[in-house]
């Protein structure tokens, strides 16, 4: 009875130790996973449906008259100060660096810069097209794109059906046989994306000397395209809303693709008047797209200006 | 806002930049 006693009393002493102990290590080692484990958590498809549920394209087009209304001169270097001083943006650079000088917050967005601020490498064959972070690089491994380490998506799902090859008279039975047209036995497929942080430089040049077939209207979701919501959502790329030009450059294929996100949900192609981004899709299918042939003669140069992001 | 740029070039290719790096316009992406 005694050691029974002793036993009990030596379990109730020491048990909340053991317990508070055993917790203290789960926590540790739950923590550890979770830091080791980062970049590979993904969203279900639950959480994509819910994300997809959220006004993204009404709270985008509501931003965008907003940004567009007309800010009083007196008022001007405060608003657009602030917005400088919280997204760094560099007026050293901008051709109009007088903050009055922007009507609206839509127009300061897409200032653009003096010359002479930026230098087209001359000797490189693919430059910069924004200034921006290099979210992602690589090859394209069997008709795949790596969007985040251990997390791809389909070419074909972004870029659509290969009908221009069909429109430049080229063969094109299906997708897979198109794609390896498209890539010779010395060539393989590379992909590269930068984004482009909210007090950056938001017009676009040309990446190459190349010459577009074809323009793709995919009139998509508004979702956000920040760094962590890359990393989040699977297919991202795949599913906003984005205007893709196809063509050639001196080694084969090549593709300039503007994905739209919700506070900058408009794409504008300075050469391309009837593009119409961030327009209300009311019941239509939102993954539907618009096509359009480029007329042979519109050719890019490497470091010509295409177009710029607007807000909303 | 994002950029997406998908190409055909020889196996050579080689980029210059790197993920997480800060870029600007005109700047060198790769060289064959």
């Amino acid at each position: 009875g005694n050691a029974l006693l002793r036993w009990t009393g030596f379990l109730l002493k020491w048990a909340p130790v053991g317990i508070c102990v055993f917790g203290a290590i789960e926590w540790q080692l739950n923590k550890q996973n979770c830091i080791k484990n980062r970049t590979l958590h993904t969203a279900t498809q639950f959480q994509s449906k819910i994300y997809s549920l959220l006004p993204l394209r009404l709270i985008s087009r509501c931003w965008g008259w907003l940004a567009s209304c007309y800010v009083p001169e007196s008022v001007r270097p405060f608003i657009f100060g602030l917005y400088a001083n919280t997204f760094k943006v560099n007026l050293g650079e901008a051709l109009y660096p007088d903050l009055k000088h922007y009507k609206t917050l839509a127009e300061f967005f897409t200032r653009p810069l003096r010359d002479g601020v930026r230098t087209i490498d001359a000797d490189a064959p693919l430059i910069s097209p924004a200034d921006g972070k290099i979210l992602h690089l690589g090859k394209a491994c069997r008709s795949l794109i790596e969007q985040v380490k251990g997390v791809n998506y389909n070419i074909a799902d972004f870029l659509g059906p290969t009908t221009w090859l069909r429109e430049s008279k080229q063969n094109s039975n299906n997708d897979m046989n198109a794609l390896k047209y498209a890539t010779n036995d010395s060539t393989i497929l590379y992909h590269c994306v930068i984004y482009l942080a909210p007090g950056d430089y938001h017009r676009f040049h040309s990446p190459a000397n190349f010459d577009p077939l074809f323009r793709r209207h995919f009139t998509g979701d508004l979702f956000s395209v920040s760094p962590r919501i890359a990393t989040w959502l699977p297919g991202l790329f795949c599913l906003n809303e984005r205007v893709l030009y196809v063509g050639e450059w001196e080694h084969g294929f090549f593709s300039f693709t503007a994905v739209g996100a919700t506070n900058v949900g408009s794409v504008q192609i300075f050469m391309d008047a009837e593009l119409k981004t961030n327009q209300w899709v009311g019941f239509k299918n939102p993954r539907s797209f618009y096509d359009l042939t480029i007329d042979h003669g519109n050719f890019f140069k490497k470091g010509d200006l295409i177009g710029q992001f607007n807000m909303g | 806002s994002t950029i997406v740029l998908l190409f055909e070039a020889p196996v050579g290719f080689e980029f210059k930049v790197k993920p997480g790096q800060k870029i600007k316009v005109g700047q060198c992406l790769g060289h064959i």
